[in-house]
This record gives C-alpha cells, structure tokens and sequence, in this order.
C-alpha cells in the first residue's frame, strides 16, 4: 500500500541498499547480484 | 629417392631371412627398384611404369588399387606382416634370382608381381650400402627424436607457465573481488553515518519548528 | 645388452668402410664385445674388465677417464668423428684381424687399445644380424617418434587450451573490475543524492526555526 511503499522508500534505495544501515561484504554482493544488467 | 628396407622370410624358405631395399622417385607407381640380399649374394632389379600398367590390366584391378596394394606388399614392411608372402627362387648358374610377391587371402592368395633380378657381382658394396642406408636413417631419426624431445620439453615448460600465471590470475580475480568489496563497504558505511546523522539533525530540527 | 653400430673408415685405407658394432652390459667399463665387417668379412673379439684395467694402468691413466674415452672412440660415432683413429690390419691366413684405436692429438696420437679379432667362419650370419639389428633400432625409434610427435600434439594442444582459458580469465577480471566499478557507483550515488536531499530539508528546517 501506498504507507508501506513510502516507508521502504524512505528506508531503501532503488537498489534496496539501506540508506542509514551499515552494510557487509555479504550485503553487498547481494544487492549487487539483484541489480539489472546496467552495461 | 626414396627408399625402404624390410626384413622378409620367404614362403619358399621361411627360415631364411632376406633383407629388400625399394627406392622410388616421387610415387611408387611411377617404377621403382629392387635390391635383395642374404647377407652374403646380392640381387637387383626394376618394375618400370609400364610394367607396373601392364601388371594391373592383367589383374583387371584398378591401377592405382594396385599401386596401394604394391606399397602395402612391398614398403609397408611390419605394418602388413603376414598379409603378403615372397617367394625366391635362385638360380645361381645364371646368376639370377626369380622374385615374386603376392597377397595372402584367406582361401588362397594372389599374384601381385615377379620379376627377375640380376645378382650384383659385389655384393658387399650392396651390403655396406644397406647399413651404411640404415645408419643414415638412425641418424636422421636420432636427430629427429632430440628435436622432438626438446620441443617436448619446451612445449611442456611453455604448459606449467602459462598454467602457473592462470593460477596467478584466478587468484588475483578473486583477491581483487574482496579488496573492492572491502573498499565499496569502507566508503558505503561513511555515506550512511552521515545519513544517520543528518537524519538525526533533521528530526532534531522539525522537533524545534 | 647395450650395442651400437658405426660406420669407420681406418686410417690404415681411408676408402674402406668397415662397420664397427661394440656390445657390452650395464657399463662399458666391465668389458665389451666388438663385431668388424666390411660387408664381405666379419670378425669379432672381447675386450675383458682386466684388460681395460691393464691398458689404463699401462697407460697411468684414471681408470674412469680412460673408459670414457673408449666410450667415446668406439660408441659415440659421428660425434667423435675426427678424434679417434681406427687401424685394420688383415691377417687372411691366419683367418685374423688386428684392430687397433687411438686418440688423434694436435701434435700425434697415443693408442687407446688393440686386439686380435677372430674372423667368423659365416659372415652373411653377422651381415644379416647388423642389418637386423638396425631395422630393430629403425622400428623402436620410428615407434618412439610418432609417440613423441602425438605428445607434441598433445601439449601444443593442451598449451593452446591454458592459453586460451588465461586470456578468459584476463578479461574476466577486467570486466568483473569494470562491473563491480559501474554497480558501485550506481549505490553510491543513491547515497549521495539522500545526503543532498536530506542536507536540503535541514537548511530549510532551520530557516523555518
């Protein structure tokens, strides 16, 4: 819904990397790996 | 030239060992030549071009099947041991030597060739030829074999090189995986504390208004 | 049994050609067997441990050094050619040969060795042995090419392969480096413009205090 939609916006980027939480190697690759081909 | 030697045991005398030498120039179905020996008497010959046509109409065989058969019987030596049997009958009045060549089939045989040969009046100088023929080839081949073992060797060093800097390689691909990752953390988590703490002001400030 | 065959031409009649085959087991050093022809004659003889023994000490040369240099006059061929010379002297009524070998020196020679050789009462038999003797080695040798050549093979292909797969990984740790790079900062400057917006929202919250 549109709340839930604003909050993950808040919190996440478009990539789904968390704006304010510290990130790992393992979260990374992660966000890597889910991100569309950009070449 | 080209040239062949083969140990060959006549069906006429199968414990006798002769040793034939065929030389031809280019291709075998052009002609080619014939020496034979004991080790003691020596014998030579030529089966010409024509001869070679005419040996083939007579068996209404294909010419150039018959040539192949002819380099089977007489060239291939080991290869076709068993498939093709001599036979040698001397005639020592007439210093000559009846030489015939034939392929062994199951039921029977057939004739592939014969000619007469003349005996060599020194059969010695052919001897001498013959293995002075034979250490040519092993020198040549020697030579050849040391050639063939170096390369060997350089191909092989060549191999572990190009295989050690493949392993160098996959390592540093792995190895430059982490570090970027480390140095992406590094940077990424300097912008997110400033997020939270500008986060933090901005809450701080809205609280005031 | 170790052998080999070589050609020699005597200084005792430079244009003859005589083939010399010397076999001994293990090492040459516990004495060795010599076999002469000339493609006509043949004569063979021994030389025993003891009498290597005597002709070194006679010669007050290291027994070590001494059978090397037999090794080199009487087994290496081509690659001694030049430096050791090999006198024949027939004895036909005695049905003997005397053979002597010596070293060549810029200023003279000294001999290595000599013997009496008896001669064989059927030369064709040693004729055909010799020449049997070479097929023999022709054939192991041939043999030993083509395996050596489909080694070759084997590792000019093996080689291209690793090369191949080396020239993969090169540019697969290139591109990784490129991808990582491009995915980074794609996150990197989602993070930026958050600082920048949030940077905005807090100058104007402190406007509005």
């Amino acid at each position: 819904c549109p709340d839930t939609k604003e909050h993950f916006a808040r919190e996440y980027d478009c990539y789904g990397d968390s704006y304010m939480t510290d990130t790992d190697v393992a979260q990374l690759k992660d966000v890597f790996s889910r991100m569309k081909d950009h070449k | 030239m080209e040239k062949t030697l083969n140990r060959i045991h006549p069906v006429s005398d199968p414990e006798a060992t002769y040793f034939l030498q065929i030389s031809w120039e280019k291709d075998l179905g052009t002609g080619f030549g014939l020496i034979l020996t004991d080790g003691q008497c020596a014998w030579t010959g030529t089966v010409s071009e024509a001869e070679i046509s005419r040996e083939a109409a007579d068996m209404e065989m294909n010419r150039e099947k018959y040539v192949e058969e002819l380099k089977k019987a007489l060239i291939a030596g080991e290869e076709s041991a068993g498939k093709y049997n001599f036979s040698i009958s001397r005639d020592e009045e007439n210093m000559e030597c009846h030489f015939s060549y034939e392929r062994n089939l199951k039921d029977g045989s057939f004739r592939l060739g014969s000619l007469k040969l003349q005996a060599v009046s020194s059969p010695a100088e052919v001897v001498k030829e013959l293995i002075g023929y034979c250490l040519d080839c092993l020198g040549r081949l020697q030579a050849k074999n040391e050639h063939l073992q170096k390369e060997n060797e350089r191909l092989f060093s060549d191999w572990s090189d190009v295989e050690k800097r493949l392993e160098k390689c996959v390592e540093a691909k792995e190895e430059l995986e982490v570090d970027l990752y480390n140095r992406f953390i590094l940077v990424l988590n300097e912008k997110k504390a400033k997020i939270r703490n500008l986060q933090k002001l901005l809450n701080e400030a809205k609280e005031s208004v």
